[in-house]
């Protein structure tokens, strides 16, 4: 798996 | 969206909710870090600049818009209107301390070396140490009125209920930012004695204080 970015979280 | 992070995400605007009514209120932000406002200030401000690059949803905006407006509104409250009760000579963590090392690693660790995403990175990383300016003011004054209390356990609460928020989407999407998590737990662990006194002291009716 792969990293994923956690833009969509305040 | 799951249930931890909407939980999460209140249990936040809680802590914020009850500073601001406390210093309202009482006319009085004795207790309060002012250099633990200033950092949240600066961690809302350099994450949240997508807020006109990145639309994600009208929640999301709303919310950013209100942590910003009610962190900046709380270090006005608290350096200008009612500045004759700020707690300066207890408030003497040096914040270049932390400034420094958060901004030289977020150049150094990151997702990717553009400027947003290394202020963005510098905001996860600066939010997990904010706290310590506060901490550091209660251990010098060795007590915290009850209601800075519940605001620091809402603001602990928050973090926690992400790093759930962080294990469910793993499972349930296979999502995980390896810079948050981290961060994330790094800030939790910092409230962990705080929550300990909090349950066994101010749970149970008594005041905060630190043993001598």
């Amino acid at each position: 798996r792969k990293a994923t970015h956690a833009k969509d979280e305040l | 969206m799951n249930v931890f992070r909407l939980v999460g995400d209140l249990s936040h605007l809680l802590a914020i909710i009850i500073l601001l009514l406390k210093i309202w209120k009482t006319r009085s932000c004795a207790g309060v870090s002012g250099k633990s406002q200033i950092l949240f200030s600066l961690v809302f401000i350099t994450r949240y600049l997508d807020l006109f690059t990145n639309f994600i949803s009208v929640y999301n905006s709303v919310m950013k818009i209100i942590y910003l407006v009610t962190s900046l509104g709380t270090v006005y409250l608290m350096y200008f209107k009612f500045k004759a009760t700020y707690d300066s000579n207890h408030d003497t963590f040096r914040i270049e301390f932390l400034v420094v090392p958060v901004g030289g690693l977020s150049f150094l660790v990151n997702h990717d070396f553009t400027p947003l995403e290394i202020l963005w990175t510098f905001s996860i990383y600066l939010e997990s140490v904010a706290i310590l300016p506060q901490l550091f003011m209660i251990s010098k004054t060795g007590e915290a009125e009850t209601i800075t209390s519940h605001y620091l356990f809402a603001l602990g609460s928050y973090r926690a209920l992400y790093i759930v928020n962080w294990v469910y989407r793993y499972y349930t999407e296979g999502f995980f930012d390896l810079i948050a998590i981290v961060a994330g737990c790094v800030q939790t662990i910092l409230y962990c004695d705080f929550f300990y006194l909090y349950i066994t002291k101010v749970l149970k009716g008594k005041q905060l204080k630190l043993p001598a």
